[in-house]
């Protein structure tokens, strides 16, 4: 363990209590993407599978339990929970996410480190973690007034996978044979993907303005 | 390196 990678974890931790905080409290998800949230569940289930036979720490143990119940739960409050659900903007929500799944569950069938269900599963879901924001950025675009719990949410989602790739470099030069291709590609296409909005989110907070993104 | 160590990160 590395100071980037509690710090990658922690910040991790602190979006979904973010959510769940947006959540729960004011009982709205206006802003949130619901397929991204499920994309994010399955990630965590097909990721996870081992939790229970490949014990490494109790931290890991633990983290695991947290990342599995709040993503599960924050489906179950914005599909169930009444006021929450009212509050989910459906027809803004529309991206096809089979798009990114079969072609994630295809490529971790021919890029893997060994063909086993749970070898495949656990590459399938560094190739999904690494694109399930998209829904969620499409309907930023389409969302006018962006509120600031939503903001934070998303930019604390894209800093944790910043700091996995400072934890990588870091492991690469202090443990010899350190190699994660898959790993590290996946993980580097993720925070890409948020290069644009963390350009307009700094800008938005450097000028003290309301966050936009131009559609 | 086995698979084990793969695994050790969230």
């Amino acid at each position: 363990m590395n100071v980037f990678r509690l710090a990658g974890d922690m910040t991790h931790l602190s979006s979904i209590l973010v959510l769940l905080l947006k959540i729960h409290t004011i009982k709205s998800c206006a802003g949130i993407s619901l397929k991204t949230q499920e994309l994010y569940a399955l990630v965590f289930i097909t990721r996870y599978l081992d939790i229970f036979d490949r014990f490494t720490s109790i931290y890991n143990f633990l983290m695991k339990l947290i990342f599995l119940g709040s993503s599960l739960s924050i489906v179950w409050y914005m599909r169930r929970h009444k006021a929450v659900h009212r509050s989910y903007d459906k027809d803004q929500d529309t991206f096809r996410y089979q798009f990114i799944v079969l072609p994630c569950l295809l490529l971790a069938l021919v890029i893997n480190h060994k063909l086993t269900f749970k070898e495949v599963m656990w590459t399938f879901s560094l190739y999904l973690e690494a694109v399930a924001i998209l829904p969620q950025l499409v309907l930023l675009q389409r969302t006018r007034n962006i509120d600031n719990l939503t903001g934070q949410y998303v930019f604390l989602l894209g800093a944790y996978r910043a700091l996995y790739l400072l934890n990588w470099v870091y492991r690469y030069f202090t443990e010899p044979g350190f190699v994660r291709w898959i790993t590290w590609i996946a993980g580097l296409v993720q925070t890409l993907l948020y290069a644009d909005f963390f350009y307009y989110y700094i800008l938005s907070w450097k000028n003290n303005v309301k966050l936009e993104l131009p559609a | 390196e086995d698979e084990d160590d793969k695994h050790d990160e969230l």
